[in-house]
């Protein structure tokens, strides 16, 4: 995945079969980032993979200050590329065992 | 403090913690 400076992690062992996951997103890179962006940590949070939008995650975390408006689409870029990665790894794994 | 923080958005909970030092670049 391309080098965003937000970094997304999984927040707990992705056990392949609930649509619910816990995620960590944090800042690696501010320079990446077109606002001032306020140090608040690692933010966690739980997104599901079969109903939610990655962009919806990142326009919350704008209305909860943790980013501003002009850096919702890479925070929603980020996101989106650790999740569609979650759903490759998931799909490798079934296509493995069929 | 290292303690986490919860903040609530339209029903969702995130919660913010410390990043570990191993895990930043460039800092």
């Amino acid at each position: 995945a391309e080098d965003t400076g937000v970094r997304v992690e999984l927040a707990e062992e992705d056990d392949g079969k609930k649509s619910s996951i816990a995620l960590r997103l944090w800042v690696e890179d501010q320079k990446k980032l077109k606002g001032k962006y306020k140090d608040s940590g690692a933010i966690e949070f739980t997104f599901d993979l079969e109903t939610e939008v990655p962009e919806t995650v990142a326009q919350e975390m704008v209305e909860s200050g943790f980013f501003l408006e002009i850096d919702v689409k890479i925070v929603g870029k980020s996101i989106r590329d650790r999740v569609s990665l979650i759903k490759w790894r998931r799909q490798r794994i079934v296509s493995g065992h069929n | 403090s290292s303690a986490a923080q919860v903040v609530h958005s339209a029903g969702r909970r995130f919660i913010v913690s410390p990043v570990p030092e191993s895990r930043l670049k460039d800092q």
